[in-house]
């Protein structure tokens, strides 16, 4: 999984 | 976007409102820990530094721009206008380790080792225990206006949907995270206790008085 993803949770 | 994730983001948005209502209403942050709130503008300001290179979505951006204008507002206000209505010597919770123990914690445990991410993982370590000076006072004081308890509530919330969010996120894309995992969990731990006291009191109409 890409570490960005949680980036466009709040 | 999934169920839970919305009803979190909505829970944390709707603790604000109920915050910024309880100190307009009662003219008054009595039982706010400031420390706490100057936790979670530390916290905004350095989960959000990707705020104007990591375009999400039109949501994404308002909600990070109310999370750290709405905090900012909050912790200023406390400083100015509100500034008699609290008392500085309720609120001594060191959060010189918090700040510190965050900052370890995310120059050990991180993705990357970059500038954004490192103030990602550190507002996310960050927020794990922002919450503490607020209960360390309410433990003190033992009790807190019925108000505060919606709004810490509602905050409490929002990290423990998040967690669901996250486990209902692995389980039908496969995206899985241990950091904000983890982080979420500690949290909801630390507010095991907030909970028990708010379902069993609060909820039913009575003051938040701890036993």
């Amino acid at each position: 999984s890409s570490p960005d993803a949680a980036h466009d949770e709040l | 976007m999934n169920v839970f994730r919305l009803v979190a983001d909505l829970m944390h948005l709707a603790s604000i409102l109920i915050l910024l209502l309880k100190i307009r209403k009662t003219r008054s942050a009595a039982g706010i820990s400031f420390k706490s709130q100057l936790l979670y503008l530390i916290v905004f300001v350095t989960r959000y530094l990707d705020l104007f290179t990591h375009w999400v979505s039109l949501y994404n951006t308002a909600m990070k721009v109310f999370f750290i204008a709405s905090s900012g507002y909050i912790v200023y206000q406390m400083q100015r206008r509100y500034r008699a209505t609290w008392d500085p010597a309720l609120d001594t919770f060191r959060i010189e380790f918090l700040l510190g123990g965050a900052a370890v914690m995310s120059l050990i445990f991180h993705t990357k080792f970059t500038f954004l991410e490192l103030f990602w993982t550190y507002s996310i370590w960050l927020e794990a225990v922002a919450i503490l000076p607020q209960l360390f006072q309410m433990s003190r004081t033992g009790e807190a206006e019925t108000i505060t308890a919606h709004y810490l509530f509602a905050l409490g919330a929002y990290r423990g949907l998040y967690v669901v969010n996250w486990i209902y996120r692995y389980a039908t894309e496969g995206y899985w995270e241990w950091i904000p995992f983890l982080a979420g969990m500690v949290q909801t731990v630390l507010y095991a206790d907030f909970f028990y006291v708010y379902f069993s009191r609060v909820m039913r109409g009575k003051k938040f008085e701890l036993p």
